[in-house]
């Protein structure tokens, strides 16, 4: 399994709560998984009752020459480990401004040296962002696929073709073979007309999207307020199962070649 | 009235929804109100049904030279109007940095020249991007005030702490008369347990939030799809009435001095 960057400019549209849970789905199915947060807010560090120990997080591997291996944090579950993310991340982006190859900066951080880390495990998560700026570009420059995960909203469909064009751009430029895995819907309230509509929109415009969709359930939002994945806060609920569900069409649906 | 931003670096916490819909309810009664969309997204701008023509949106405004007054549209609604922005802005972030003063570069083009912008109308609001970078610290440079939309979401209380310590640091080296003029809550649920409790722990923090909460309304997600406000697509909705209320609590308090 590749290095996956789950990325969307569009605030608040469960890139975390993803990238948590479909990490925690993979891992209780026997994958070696790695979380890397990427956002400054720290949500997916938070979001597993984890702090980054002084000088070891995101920050420190990107600017500050930690080898990424030291950041690595054990997270609670079995077969889920994590880099956590700091504050200090919100300079980065300007931080990343005048160094060489700034785009690359992540690539070479978790793909080179002796033990390359992204070939020590079976699946490598990142969490970005919600931009399009430097760091959500070293994620894309970095990993093999993409994930994008769109919330049933009318603004989340806007924001679509400009994401779009931004990874053709990569493609072209930085990482050749970047590879747009799937888009997952999220938050999808089974109540309102507008949802269905959007998912509608997105299947039609994006024939890559994931047939599982993730519903709006308020047990997915409370878990991280535990520090739990929703597997260990409430593994019957319909979340849980759905996250399952993805994990499981994520591992039948092989990679494009 | 002052020149207020609205900021949060958590996505989708209800920034650009509040600036449409409670520049709307002011201009209903009767402030001349400019709207200033500084988030590439250009989601103040789409859900009005608006487009920044070539060369006139506030990515020219910043980086171009372009006067302010010459980049702003009616917004087909009386009392109110708007600076577009365009997908261009992505880019600023990167561009502003080796620029002198690179903070003050929004607040120079809004309160600099002969006919200053932000003398010719009774509030200008900006929405800004989810996140801390150049383009939020130049509206927090350039504003009177600020107002944050917090979602009533745990990962909502999250960032409140890192937002709290960015306003002292602009505070400090930037804008010295920047107040706090509130905390709204958004998407307020009063199905679930959490979101009561977010509001409870986000008062004891911040005596400043307001007393009208913005509860989750269906029509407010709908009403950007037809380019309309709450209060031409559902003036009777909760939603319209929420924001109605929340542009009188904000006449009725004056701004600290
Ligand atoms: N399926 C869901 N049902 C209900 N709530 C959800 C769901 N997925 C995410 N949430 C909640 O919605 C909010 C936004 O989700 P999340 O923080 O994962 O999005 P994000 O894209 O990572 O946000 P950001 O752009 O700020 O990084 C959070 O409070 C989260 O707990
Ligand atoms: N009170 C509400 N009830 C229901 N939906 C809402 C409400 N307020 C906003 N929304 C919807 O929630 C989503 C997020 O809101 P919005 O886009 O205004 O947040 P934002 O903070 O501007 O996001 P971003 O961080 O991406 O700029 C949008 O799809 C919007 O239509
Ligand atoms: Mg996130
Ligand atoms: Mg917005």
């Amino acid at each position: 399994m590749p290095v996956i960057a789950f990325a969307n400019q569009k605030g608040g549209v469960g890139k975390t709560t993803t990238v948590i849970n479909l990490g925690a789905a993979l891992a209780a199915r026997g994958q070696r998984v790695l979380l890397l947060d990427l956002d400054a807010q720290a949500n997916a560090t938070s979001g597993l009752g984890l702090r980054a120990p002084e000088g070891r997080s995101s920050y420190d591997v990107l600017l500050g020459e930690v080898p990424a291996a030291r950041a690595v944090l054990p997270a609670g579950v079995d077969n889920l480990w994590l880099i956590p993310s700091s504050p200090a991340l919100s300079g980065a982006d300007v931080e990343l401004v005048p160094r060489e190859r700034r785009e690359y900066v992540l690539r070479r951080a978790l793909r080179e040296g002796e033990a390359p880390l992204s070939a020590a495990y079976d699946a490598l998560l990142i969490d970005c962002p919600p931009s399009l700026g430097l760091l959500t570009l070293n994620a894309l420059t970095a990993a093999d696929e993409v994930i994008i995960p769109v919330q049933c909203e009318y603004l989340a469909l806007e924001g679509l073709g400009q994401l779009a064009r931004t990874l053709e751009l990569v493609r072209r430029e930085l990482n050749p073979a970047l590879r747009l895995r799937g888009l997952v819907m999220t938050m999808y309230d089974a109540r309102t007309n507008l949802a269905a509509q959007v998912v509608e929109e997105v299947r039609r415009h994006f024939p890559q999207t994931f047939q599982t969709v993730i519903p709006r359930s308020v047990r997915l939002s409370e878990a991280p307020s535990h520090g739990l994945t929703i597997f260990a806060y409430d593994g019957a609920s319909r979340g849980a199962q759905a996250y399952a569900a993805l994990a499981d069409e994520l591992l039948a649906r092989p990679s494009a070649p």
